[in-house]
């Protein structure tokens, strides 16, 4: 099973 | 004030349909130089990044920075009231509470007036640094629209792969599998049609596949796609317009 990331894993917090 | 005129209203139509499904309310800066935005969608997961240019419009005039919040479902119902040869401006003061929508058909000396009340969304402006990615591709928008579309149909991951020679798109569902393999081509007669490859790595990476469907909703804006991939940061998936583009940073699925 795969883990979704979020954008903010990435770019900090928005 | 702000006065940008579009020389058709289809192309700011376009615009906001190639992302209106996956975020609602956006905040549009308006500068000298032209109007930008960007919003994530509620499950923090896709970043589209919206820039228009001064060269877009037929005209374009902007004294003060100005930031127009609509909620693009709202903004959506006025457009579809415009026709898509109409010239479109878009007016706003230095301080609005509205903006107003001027559709303008020359031809028929018929002119349509709106106003959208403005809406104060508070959302964080992320600074995009400039990504290194390990592929860059470039294809036809129709193409990968299929691709996506047909695959999504099986599951709700998809998995793109790119080695030297090959992108392939995998999907694995309960139902059964399918596969979609693309090999670089350059159409000399038909370059839109051609495929292009750059890898410096190859990759392995998995995407939701709604996302992927929201992102081919771009497709109307340009009938190429680029799509740049990391095995460490988000993809982008960009449509480039006359002057500007519209971008998805889209959040890959890992292994736990």
């Amino acid at each position: 099973q795969k883990r979704q990331t979020s954008i903010q894993d990435f770019f900090g917090s928005s | 004030m702000l006065e940008a005129k579009f020389a058709e209203a289809s192309l700011f139509k376009r615009i906001i349909d190639g992302f209106k499904d996956c975020v609602s309310l956006v905040n549009f800066q308006c500068k000298e130089d032209g109007i930008i935005a960007q919003a994530v969608d509620d499950s923090r997961v896709l970043l589209v990044s919206l820039e228009i240019g001064v060269e877009a419009f037929q005209e374009y005039r902007c004294d003060h920075p100005v930031t127009l919040g609509m909620d693009l479902g709202s903004l959506s119902k006025i457009l579809r009231c415009g026709n898509n040869s109409d010239t479109l401006t878009l007016i706003a003061d230095d301080k609005p509470d509205s903006i107003l929508l001027l559709f303008e058909d020359t031809q028929r000396e018929r002119i349509a007036e709106y106003s959208l009340k403005l809406m104060d969304i508070d959302a964080d402006f992320l600074k995009i640094e400039d990504l290194q990615y390990d592929t860059t591709l470039m294809m036809p928008s129709t193409e990968f629209s299929k691709v996506v579309k047909d695959l999504s149909q099986l599951t709700d991951s998809i998995n793109i792969m790119v080695t030297k020679e090959t992108i392939k798109f995998v999907a694995e569902g309960e139902i059964g599998t399918g596969s979609v393999i693309l090999k670089p081509v350059m159409d000399m007669e038909k370059p839109a049609e051609s495929i292009k490859l750059e890898m410096d790595q190859p990759v392995d990476l998995t995407f939701g596949a709604k996302y992927l469907l929201d992102i081919v909703k771009g497709s109307a804006l340009s009938d190429r796609i680029g799509i740049r991939l990391s095995s460490e940061a988000p993809a982008l998936f960009q449509f480039d317009l006359s002057s500007g583009f519209l971008q998805f940073f889209l959040a890959p699925k890992f292994n736990d």
